[in-house]
């Protein structure tokens, strides 16, 4: 059985049974797809397994990607608003060379929704981080690409990263992370003083970063036949 | 002339049999999230002449089925999946990866002489 069973995990696209260490969360589109695949399998309907209709891209495999990052505790804090600092890392490496990235969206979950303060409202920067770490030094943000004003720490939020995680597959060396610093907006009288270390306490503990990746694995899906004019 | 049809009962004609796969049987239920299993089926069974003129076979099993009416040397035609359909898997790999993907050709819907 061993050997069959070997067998049978590379053609599953595995090169050993998995023994994963913790169990993830599995979000609410994997859990949709993988449900609308199976109802769709039982009444026989006609299934394009090369498209993600609920994500309107072609793909034959979905990964979300755990952030593996951690928390930055830097003493000189960018601005004195600023709530919170964290290193994403994604593990891209999991991805065959012979799979197309069509998708690589980022997940922040700020957490769930509270309704006892809606506020303050914060700044969401994202950077690329584009030189190594030295030691256990900060590592540096690089690029600007996101800025967003969030109206308050609730709910998730969801970036376009087809392009950064295009060019770390092409060039895994590059993939250093991303750097993300939220700010809570506004000045800072005592009430919001103390809201601030609360909001971020509670940001601290609740926020949850993923990158869902899709791929089309051009051996197993043949380019979409479109109807010739 | 008519040949002979050999007198094989229905139940070792060609036709599809129900096969479970049960990934807890192959002890995978620790990184497999879903599905628990899943219909594989297989397809078993004799391809005598007779069959293949009613059977969805192909052409070449008709002819097959005949030349080995004629010759027995000649295989008999065989019993092949006809129809299949794909399963999704949603399972978690060793780097905590959350992964759905999709494989075709997994479950067997028909089966015919070919």
């Amino acid at each position: 059985l061993q050997f069959q069973e070997y067998v049978f995990l590379q053609f599953l696209g595995l090169d050993k049974v998995p023994s994963p260490q913790k169990f993830q969360p599995v979000p609410y589109i994997l859990k949709k797809i993988f449900q609308d695949r199976e109802a769709a399998a039982i009444t026989g309907g006609s299934q394009d397994l090369c498209s993600v209709k609920d994500l309107g891209v072609r793909g034959n495999v979905l990964r979300l990607l755990p952030d593996q990052g951690f928390y930055l505790y830097s003493k000189n804090l960018s601005q004195a608003s600023s709530c919170l600092q964290k290193l994403l890392y994604f593990n891209l490496p999991a991805i065959k060379d012979k799979e197309q990235l069509t998708m690589a969206q980022l997940g922040l979950d700020l957490g769930p929704n509270t309704y006892y303060n809606l506020g303050p409202e914060l700044e969401l920067a994202l950077f690329l981080v584009q030189e190594p770490r030295v030691g256990h030094s900060i590592p540096k943000p690089g690029k600007l690409f996101v800025l967003k004003s969030v109206p308050w720490p609730q709910g998730v939020l969801h970036f376009n990263l087809l392009d950064v995680a295009k060019d770390w597959n092409n060039n895994p060396q590059k993939n250093l992370g991303l750097f993300l610093e939220i700010l809570v907006k506004g000045d800072r009288d005592s009430g919001v003083n103390f809201q601030l270390e609360d909001t971020c306490a509670r940001l601290r503990h609740s926020l949850h970063a993923s990158l869902l990746v899709v791929t089309l694995n051009s051996e197993q899906c043949h380019p979409s036949s479109r109807k010739r004019r | 002339s008519a040949i002979p049809a050999n007198k094989a009962s229905c139940k070792n004609l060609c036709h599809r049999h129900q096969l479970f796969i049960n990934f807890r049987d192959l002890g995978w239920q620790k990184w497999i999230i879903a599905p628990k299993g899943f219909m594989a089926n297989y397809c078993h069974g004799e391809c005598p002449f007779s069959l293949t003129t009613s059977l969805n076979s192909s052409n070449y099993a008709f002819m097959q089925a005949l030349m080995h009416a004629v010759d027995p040397e000649t295989p008999q035609a065989v019993c092949i999946p006809t129809k299949l359909s794909p399963i999704s898997m949603l399972y978690q790999d060793n780097d905590d990866n959350v992964i759905l993907r999709h494989y075709e050709d997994m479950v067997v819907d028909e089966c015919g002489c070919g």
